[in-house]
């Protein structure tokens, strides 16, 4: 996250880091039940088996383990069908842990928003991961306050690729907030009134984050894909036979 | 190198000999960078002339989005071919040689449009020197130089009329950028050899079509798509299977759509809700004898819900009701669904129906502050 400051222990228990050997953390991810975990395809993509992967909840610096840390293997793997490597469309993939969570003040998860929620330009949401600052990469989590974009205005930063109803813009001048390399997967998440947290978007692409160029991050728009989550979940939940 | 472990260690390391570290040291590799699939030559090897280590890393990089736009400004007419040859260098599939760009060729390239770039405050990238390129025809070295069938404009982009390249992000966005404003004719979708949403003409690849994602704000992509026999219903990816054998427990639709949707909770005036379970595509309500309240429990889990609150048994007035009963013996099957614990055709000793309420998913909540007092 460049522009952020470190996160306090706790305060985002949906944040996971998806994990691979020999490299340690990859990626970032978020609890959406006890057993489920999303993040984004281009993390795992072309590294589909289950095996090598486990995911770390309720930690803050992925230096030392905390007393709340728990670990689990990845059961599942889904990829969305329509991923699209050349175009970072449909960038969106969901994991099951071959255990549940225990739910805990450390680790619980994150609300989804229902498939009409959508989120307006100018509002206020959070980025959070252990990704790029700029200068280095973090040991402790890292968090940022961001303004969403319209995707009109998003698309006037990018010549090469289209901004799609599968994402979301946020952020975008130079020297503010934006999220980097290895913060990808992780949330982008915006508080309802009563104090709720929602899960609106995933750290997915953008302009080369600490260059000269200005430009937005862009993230999979997490409401586009709600029916398709709950579906699968479904589907690899109770329909086993 | 002598160890197969030699493209890592060759990316800058001392293991391999200086001398030819780069041309013997890692395999050609099939072009698979989008923007440059239109080359005279279609393999590559890496690390690049740009340093990166593989053409993921290209595609990504900073150069693979600032050549395409430099492109549209027309300041050299070999600029992507260029741009191409040190994004994904030539490898010639023979020698597993690495054919370089003509220095000629880098230095019109840097010549025409490193001023463009200094125009908008960028640079030009710093380490493509041209005299790392060989001359033209100095002491046999080959080396690349456009002929008149390469293409100016890469894959990415739109060639307009005029022969310039603008993306193809830019094609009939409404706003003209060719010269000739050739981007922005024939842009209904069948000129472009696309399908046409009849809602909101919009344009969709024929890929997208009847693909069980609905993409039309009518989901017209998605209808039409089969035509099943009456006895039979649409599966999501457009198969046909019996009625009778919907919600039945076991999926028939190879993507189990049969078996989606079957348990759902059914408001009626008072606002109470029925649990309603759906069998050959009708809908029943479930009778409440033998009812237990881990039922309740996987019927809210079932429909994504949280744990019952409330479930309760509701006489039922109509005469005629369809019912689903639950299955003489359903404890012992090792059932994953509740519609697979019911039955039809029984009769409803009890006449009565379940209503039942289900808490929200707990979620989206964070630990209040901790105040360590001092």
């Amino acid at each position: 996250i460049l522009g952020g400051r470190t996160s306090r222990p706790g305060r985002w228990p949906w944040q996971c880091s998806l994990q691979s050997e020999p490299s340690g953390h990859i990626c970032g991810c978020v609890l959406i039940a006890k057993k489920w975990v999303l993040t984004v395809a281009h993390c795992l993509e072309g590294r589909e088996n289950a095996a090598i992967w486990k995911v770390v909840f309720g930690i803050n610096n992925l230096d030392h383990p905390s007393a709340f840390v728990q670990t689990r293997l990845v059961k599942t793997i889904i990829l969305h069908p329509r991923y699209s490597r050349a175009v970072v469309d449909y960038d969106i993939s969901i994991v099951e842990l071959n255990e549940d969570i225990d739910e805990t003040s450390y680790v619980r998860p994150v609300c989804l928003p229902s498939p009409e929620q959508s989120l307006q330009p100018d509002t206020y949401c959070y980025i959070t991961g252990w990704g790029h600052m700029g200068n280095k990469m973090p040991f402790k989590l890292q968090e940022g306050e961001v303004r969403i974009i319209s995707l009109e205005q998003c698309q006037s930063y990018f010549d090469v690729k289209t901004i799609t109803a599968r994402m979301i813009c946020a952020g975008y001048e130079s020297g503010t907030v934006d999220s980097c390399m290895g913060d990808s997967g992780g949330p982008l998440v915006c508080e309802r009134p009563g104090g709720q947290w929602t899960l609106f978007g995933l750290t997915s692409w953008g302009s080369v984050c600490f260059s000269k160029v200005l430009g937005p991050g862009v993230y999979s728009n997490v409401s586009y894909f709600v029916e398709w989550i709950e579906r699968q979940i479904y589907i690899h939940t109770f329909l086993l036979n | 190198c002598l160890y197969n472990s030699c493209l890592d260690s060759c990316g800058g390391s001392s293991l391999c000999d200086p001398s030819n570290s780069l041309n013997n040291c890692s395999q050609c590799e099939p072009i698979t960078l989008e923007l440059c699939m239109n080359l005279p030559y279609n393999h590559t090897n890496y690390p690049n002339y740009l340093g990166h280590r593989t053409q993921k890393e290209a595609s990504i990089s900073w150069e693979s989005s600032l050549f395409p736009a430099l492109v549209q400004t027309n300041c050299y007419k070999y600029l992507m071919f260029f741009a191409c040859t040190i994004l994904v260098p030539k490898c010639d599939v023979n020698t597993s040689q690495r054919i370089p760009p003509c220095r000629a060729l880098c230095e019109h390239a840097k010549e025409h449009c490193e001023s463009v770039l200094g125009i908008v405050g960028l640079q030009w990238p710093e380490d493509t020197y041209c005299n790392q390129f060989p001359e033209e025809n100095s002491d046999n070295q080959t080396c690349l130089m456009p002929d008149e069938d390469v293409e100016e404009c890469s894959p990415s982009h739109f060639k307009c009329g005029s022969g310039r390249c603008v993306l193809a992000s830019r094609r009939c966005d409404g706003q003209p950028d060719c010269d000739d404003d050739s981007d922005e004719e024939n842009c209904g979708c069948k000129e472009r050899d696309l399908w046409e949403c009849p809602s909101n003409k919009q344009c969709l690849k024929y890929t997208f079509i009847c693909d069980g994602f609905p993409d039309c704000p009518d989901n017209m992509d998605e209808k039409n798509c089969s035509f099943c026999q009456d006895d039979e219903l649409e599966c999501a990816n457009h198969e046909c299977v019996s009625r009778d054998r919907w919600c039945d427990g076991v999926a028939d639709c190879l993507d189990s759509s049969d078996e989606w949707d079957c348990v759902t909770l059914s408001k009626n005036a008072n606002s109470s809700s029925f649990l309603t379970a759906h069998r050959s595509a009708t809908a029943h309500h479930v009778c409440g004898d033998g009812w237990q309240e881990t039922l309740s429990r996987l019927a809210c889990k079932q429909m994504g819900l949280g744990e019952p609150s409330v479930t309760e048994l509701i006489p039922e007035q109509e005469q005629d009701q369809q019912w689903l009963t639950l299955h003489s013996s359903w404890e012992t099957l090792n059932a994953t669904t509740l519609h697979e614990l019911l039955v039809k055709g029984q009769s409803c000793h009890s006449r009565s129906k379940i209503s039942l309420l289900c808490t929200k998913q707990d979620c989206g909540r964070r630990p209040a502050a901790r105040m360590n007092k001092r």
